[in-house]
């Protein structure tokens, strides 16, 4: 499991935060606002107040030691962009910012930054497609209730192959990707492909069809 | 083709009216704010400028004309939670709303909102889900860059069934569902499901998959 360190606890950094702490990782965050600190400290591992664009508080933190830093900072573009390239600067492996604004999201795109997401625009275009698509009701049901799991092939499909397992037609979950143990990802595995010991499925399905597969 | 009523251009509102009407949709915006009016009505149909919470410019705008209504007010809770309370009575048949917080979400729900979408907490928990998942960047990629769309199925798939066809493994296309022209839905088809007339295809794959299909 990974170390995760999240600046940032509003609505979409609390949100990547506590998802990645029930997925299991270690998940470290940070916010200015003290009463941030304590309603997200309810749902994550080390909750600390700090003032990210603050070097000597960005170094005692151990930004190396992260495996990815997400910086979830929303308004305050200037605060976002610091500490960015304080993070950069000091050798942080993997940075994933969010953006305000196109603008925001290119200065970030230049200065390093490794992953820019734009959760307003991304959820907008997904809501359009899904209001546009068929049947509204059962369309934005999927779309906004599925995920994407990633679990150890369980021993009942060792050895078999998709096509044979029919994961769709009798469970609707969709396996996207399988990745084997020596590290190799098959993504969009054909039919014919057969699962082996140690793999990983990578699958998209809808929340009730992935607990019932005890898989969320 | 619908028509679609967007209340709010923030980007959240403005992302979903800019794609449904790139979609090919008939979409009208109002916003409070003239300058945010006037940068939509760049990318779209209409654009108005209203305050929603007024009856009386709700009523001049038709509400019941509307297939969809999707109300991307932020921050002021009042308002978003007026508006809706305003369409709703006026007879809007779907209103889709977004919501600030979880109190926010139950209350629209309470009053009659078809549908609650939580923008920043549902891109945070879809980051999440990719940051934890393989190899970070191909899923990152993935999950950010890719779409639903429907589309009438090619003739040259007519007659054949999934398994046939092997979208998947020939072009990385997931079809999640096919709709007949009689309307009915089959959700996660089967690989020996075929393919008739007049279907509705919907798919989900990478951006760049489909532009390949010339699907998106
Ligand atoms: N310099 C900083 N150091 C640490 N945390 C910060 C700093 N500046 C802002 N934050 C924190 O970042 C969090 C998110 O920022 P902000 O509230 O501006 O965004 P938001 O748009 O409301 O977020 P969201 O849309 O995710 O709810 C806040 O909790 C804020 O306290
Ligand atoms: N009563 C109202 N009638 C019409 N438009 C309104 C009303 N109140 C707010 N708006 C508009 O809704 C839009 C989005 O609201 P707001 O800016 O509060 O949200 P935001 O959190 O910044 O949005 P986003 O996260 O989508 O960028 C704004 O452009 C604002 O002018």
């Amino acid at each position: 499991s990974k170390q995760y360190l999240v600046i940032g606890a509003g609505r979409f950094g609390s949100s990547v935060a506590t998802t990645l702490y029930e997925l299991g990782h270690d998940v470290t965050v940070v916010d200015i606002n003290p009463s941030r600190v304590q309603e997200i400290s309810k749902s994550v591992a080390h909750a600390l107040q700090a003032d990210a664009t603050s070097e000597a508080a960005l170094s005692s933190l151990g930004v190396r030691e992260f495996d990815v830093i997400v910086v979830a900072i929303g308004h305050d573009l200037q605060s976002s962009i610091m500490t960015c390239i304080l993070l950069i600067e000091m050798g942080a492996r993997f940075v994933v910012a969010r953006a305000h604004t196109e603008m925001h999201g290119k200065v970030l795109s230049k200065i390093g930054v490794n992953r820019v997401v734009f959760p307003e625009k991304d959820m907008g275009q997904k809501l359009a497609h899904s209001l546009s698509a068929f049947n509204i009701v059962d369309l934005i049901e999927l779309s906004s209730s599925s995920n994407v799991v990633e679990v150890t092939a369980p021993a009942e499909m060792v050895g078999r192959s998709l096509q044979e397992l029919n994961l769709r037609a009798r469970f609707g979950i969709n396996v996207i990707a399988l990745r084997s143990k020596d590290g190799k990802t098959n993504i969009s595995p054909g039919g014919e492909d057969i699962i082996k010991e140690g793999d990983l499925i990578i699958a998209v399905g809808d929340n009730k069809a992935l607990k019932k597969m005890g898989w969320v």
